[in-house]
């Protein structure tokens, strides 16, 4: 079928298109560009754009979680860096549509990278639902 | 394939495992709600659990976005109601897999209600995923 000819490069949004956030940013800063974007959670690179983790909505609200009430006063204190998640699976742009396929059951996005872990793009689970839909119509 | 055998109802989480909130409850117990879950977003339901709606981490940061700051006060102010999006696609139990498909194609899950609108389930991108992975080891 047409999938199994396609590799995650043909079907990851470019780097370019991706939002993302900078290892030292605040809290707030990446708080107010996943609002802003309208993003659950989006890449972090460095300054080479090299790719270093996950932050998203629930990691930065779970550091808010305070015993008796949300302390949203933190945010202003702590770094991305601090708190991302670094334990990320990473794919190739040479990796095949049906790793692709497997990797997003898990999770909504995976970021794609270049041997030198820099940062390539991602693929969505949209991007490969979308394919998937192609090949129940052959 | 063996997919085109299934339907929503084999695929989805049924209700009484899904999280969610009733319309009335404040922002801030809903928040509470989605941060201690770690979900993103989970569906609105009133109190006979008709389904209303979806109510997520976004649509309640949107509403602490001021001028300067984020205004988390506002949440102990405002009630799910006012702010949960009502405009929602739905399944019925008796629709196909390809139908589940196609309607996860543009959200990452899709509540599931029987004739009178009552709250059956959520259909999952993950469910999804994982049963179209099969369809490639024929
Ligand atoms: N501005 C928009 N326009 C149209 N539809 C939108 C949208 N924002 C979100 N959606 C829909 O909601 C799904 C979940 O978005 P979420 O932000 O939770 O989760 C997203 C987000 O965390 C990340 N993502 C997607 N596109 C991104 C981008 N351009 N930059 C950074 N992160 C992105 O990948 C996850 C999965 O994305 P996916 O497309 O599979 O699934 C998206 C898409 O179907
Ligand atoms: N406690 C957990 N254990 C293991 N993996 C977890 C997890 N929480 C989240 N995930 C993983 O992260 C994905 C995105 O979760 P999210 O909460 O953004 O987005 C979720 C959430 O909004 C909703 N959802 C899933 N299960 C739910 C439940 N039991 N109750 C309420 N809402 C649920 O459906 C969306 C898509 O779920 P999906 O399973 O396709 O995709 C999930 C799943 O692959």
């Amino acid at each position: 079928n047409e999938s199994s000819q396609l590799s995650v490069k043909d079907l990851m949004i470019p780097s370019e298109k991706v939002a993302h956030v900078q290892i030292n940013n605040p809290l707030e800063h990446a708080l107010l560009v996943l609002v802003k974007t309208g993003y659950s959670a989006v890449p972090v690179v460095d300054a080479s754009y090299k790719l270093e983790g996950i932050i998203g909505k629930s990691i930065i609200l779970n550091e808010t979680l305070g015993l008796e009430r949300f302390e949203f006063e933190r945010l202003s204190e702590m770094k991305v860096k601090e708190v991302m998640n670094a334990d990320i699976p990473v794919l190739s742009g040479n990796d095949s549509y049906i790793e692709g396929l497997k990797a997003v059951i898990d999770y909504p996005f995976i970021c794609v990278v270049d041997e030198n872990h820099h940062f390539d793009g991602i693929l969505t689970r949209r991007a490969i639902l979308k394919q998937a839909r192609k090949d129940y119509y052959l």
